[in-house]
């Protein structure tokens, strides 16, 4: 998988980390302080499509409703940019009776984006 | 973004800026946390959890027998000393291999742990056994010999850890290990990789400092 670069147009994985402190969630969260809602976007020119890559994910499902809502200004062909690999978010954290809870979340962050 | 009339951030040609697109992100961000914890919306604490509560409760799902175990077994009184196999006299299946411990190092100190680390390459579906021999010095005898003997199946490529026994930590403590690598033929000892930069064999013995290094107040 690439890591999206200054100025990359290609299909890559672009980072973006929520602080669970700057949305006013690290009360409740004990942790980790952050969760890496990473996600793909960039172009899949025809000669990289077919790259491998996964449909079952949170991220496809999302692509896949906004390319159905946009199908008709969609211009050009070739595959979409999705997660090739993912990893869970394990988090520790208070419920409502202030109990402590840990779960482990699957597929919560991607890894990898490829071209499918 | 069909509203802003903004590009869909997926689709073909799109250019995507995060600053602009960041407070969607951390929505979109609560919402799928909030979804796969099955919650509504976040919780809201009745009464505040102090520190110092949390770091009980977690040490409680500790339990308290790791607790003790951590207590027994203090860390930092033991350390990992690391030595490169010296290849000496082989044979057609077998090689001597030396590894030596400064005194500073090992000697003198409660070698808890030997592990021989060694790496093999293998063709596909292959298998193989090989043995490996902890050499010592009998008194009286100028020869080594060997004392106790490790059968190994070896069956894919890449890194093989053995743990050695208590003549393997003896030898490490006096500073000194041999062992002998006996494989079943000469074609199946080319295939445990003893020379080279990357893959020469090592072995990691887990040391505790000894009374040696205490400073005791009387």
């Amino acid at each position: 998988g690439i890591d999206c670069q200054e100025g990359s147009r290609m299909c890559c994985r672009q980072e973006f980390f929520v602080d669970f402190r700057e949305i006013g969630w690290h009360d409740w969260i004990i942790q980790p302080e952050g969760y890496a809602m990473n996600f793909c976007t960039g172009q899949c020119p025809l000669h990289v499509a077919g790259m491998p890559g996964i449909s079952a994910s949170f991220h496809t499902a999302v692509l896949n409703l906004l390319k159905a809502n946009t199908a008709v200004g969609a211009s050009g062909g070739g595959s979409c940019c999705v997660p090739t690999a993912r990893r869970p978010l394990s988090l520790l954290y208070y419920d409502r009776d202030s109990n402590i809870v840990k779960t482990d979340i699957p597929d919560m962050a991607v890894e990898a984006c490829g071209c499918s | 973004n069909l509203q802003t009339g903004s590009s869909c951030p997926a689709c073909w040609g799109a250019t995507f800026d995060l600053e602009s697109q960041r407070e969607l992100l951390l929505d979109l961000a609560k919402k799928s946390i909030l979804e796969k914890l099955h919650l509504s919306q976040r919780p809201t604490l009745s009464q505040p959890v102090s520190r110092a509560a949390l770091k009980t409760a977690l040490q409680r799902l500790r339990g308290p027998h790791r607790q003790k175990t951590l207590l027994e077994h203090d860390p930092t009184q033991e350390y990992e000393v690391i030595s490169f196999a010296e290849t000496g006299l082989s044979s057609i299946n077998q090689t001597r291999l030396d590894f030596h411990f400064s005194d500073r190092a090992a000697g003198g100190t409660d070698v808890r742990q030997v592990r021989l680390m060694f790496f093999v390459q293998l063709p596909s579906n292959a298998t193989q056994t090989l043995n490996v021999r902890v050499l010592v010095l009998r008194p009286y005898d100028t020869n080594l010999t060997w004392t106790s003997q490790y059968p190994l199946q070896v069956d894919a490529s890449g890194w093989h850890q053995l743990v050695l026994g208590p003549e393997a930590r003896a030898a490490c403590s006096q500073g000194h290990l041999s062992l002998e690598l006996v494989t079943e033929s000469q074609a199946a000892h080319g295939s445990v990789i003893l020379g080279g930069f990357s893959h020469r064999p090592f072995v990691a013995a887990r040391v505790r400092a000894g009374d040696k290094h205490r400073v005791h107040r009387r």
